[in-house]
């Protein structure tokens, strides 16, 4: 019986279509699937948390360029200092740009940065020289242009140890025209100065019709001296002023204006020719000399 | 668990190209991140 019993091994005809073996395979294939979802999702995971590192890394630098480039304008718009390179400048800037443009800070950044370097590109058109030429013995940095200036700043440093004093136009309180006096290491009786920007009002001592338009006008129009510039100012606008020559002009005797001359000219003659007394003396003087 | 295998295959390659644009993003913030480190240096 136990022999029969170990013989009959599987009576069954085994008609099913295969579906228990396809289960089976598609069952490895999910658990498969689901392996590789499972490795998919924890790198997936890791790489968040890189980005999100780097991303915090990248912005902590970003703001700590960004510090630095206000920093720089700030000294460019008081006192001109050490200036970067432009190379340095536009690679700062590219790198910038460049940064993800899924950040929408980055935009505002370009924007700034665009918006400064065009600013720069202003100032740098509407920057004029002017040559004074002063007496030795005056030592003071104020240059008489007609304009009121109210001075912000004087610096000496260890690179140029000529002081050099920083005024801004008071003449309006949206002019932003600044002014930087320094006595040339040439020749210490001439100032210069230099003008940054443009004017956005009138010329206080035009409004005037009294001494400030003479006063004006004895420093820009009547000794004004040639223009002259240089290779390395090809772009600013260079003039010389001769300033002692204002203080001679300041003797009554000294005036050339041709009005204000006339004007003296007829009053004195009015006046003398009403003296008979003048007219005697000038007669016996005429006739002395006639005699001679 | 009871996901059948096309829908696992689907959140498969919807997990896999994730991945592929989170390495492009990392490398471009790399690449920003060193370039701003030179600078600043």
């Amino acid at each position: 019986m136990d022999q029969y019993s170990s013989s009959l091994v599987d009576t069954s005809l085994d008609l099913t279509i295969g579906i228990t073996r396809m289960r089976v395979e598609e069952d490895s294939t999910t658990s498969a699937l689901v392996e590789e979802l499972k490795r998919v999702n924890a790198e997936n995971k890791k790489l968040s948390e890189m980005l999100t590192l780097m991303c915090e890394n990248y912005n902590v630098l970003r703001k700590q360029l960004m510090e630095y480039v206000n920093k720089s304008e700030r000294d460019q718009t008081s006192p001109p200092k050490k200036r970067k390179s432009p190379a340095r400048d536009d690679a700062v800037s590219s790198a910038v740009i460049g940064g993800l443009s899924e950040s929408s800070s980055t935009d505002q950044d370009d924007q700034y940065i665009c918006k400064k370097q065009r600013e720069e590109t202003v100032v740098k058109e509407k920057v004029s020289r002017v040559y004074y030429k002063t007496e030795a013995s005056d030592t003071t940095l104020v240059v008489k242009d007609g304009y009121q200036w109210r001075k912000y700043g004087q610096k000496v440093t260890r690179d140029n140890p000529s002081p050099r004093a920083y005024f801004k136009c008071a003449c309006a309180p949206s002019c932003s025209v600044k002014k930087k006096v320094q006595r040339s290491v040439e020749d210490q009786s001439v100032l210069v100065a230099t003008y940054e920007g443009e004017h956005n009002h009138p010329m206080p001592s035009q409004m005037d019709s009294n001494s400030g338009l003479n006063r004006y006008i004895s420093l820009g129009g009547g000794h004004a001296a040639s223009a002259k510039g240089s290779s390395s100012l090809a772009n600013k606008h260079v003039t010389t002023v001769d300033l002692t020559e204002s203080k001679k002009v300041t003797s009554p005797s000294r005036i050339e204006f041709p009005e204000v001359q006339k004007l003296l000219v007829e009053q004195m003659a009015s006046s003398l020719t009403k003296d008979p007394n003048f007219t005697a003396a000038l007669a016996a003087a005429v006739t002395g000399r006639l005699y001679q | 668990k009871d996901k059948s295998a096309s829908e696992l295959r689907e959140e498969l390659n919807r997990v896999n190209s994730e991945n592929k644009k989170i390495k492009e993003m990392l490398a471009t913030v790399y690449e920003n991140y060193y370039a701003l480190h030179h600078h600043l240096e």
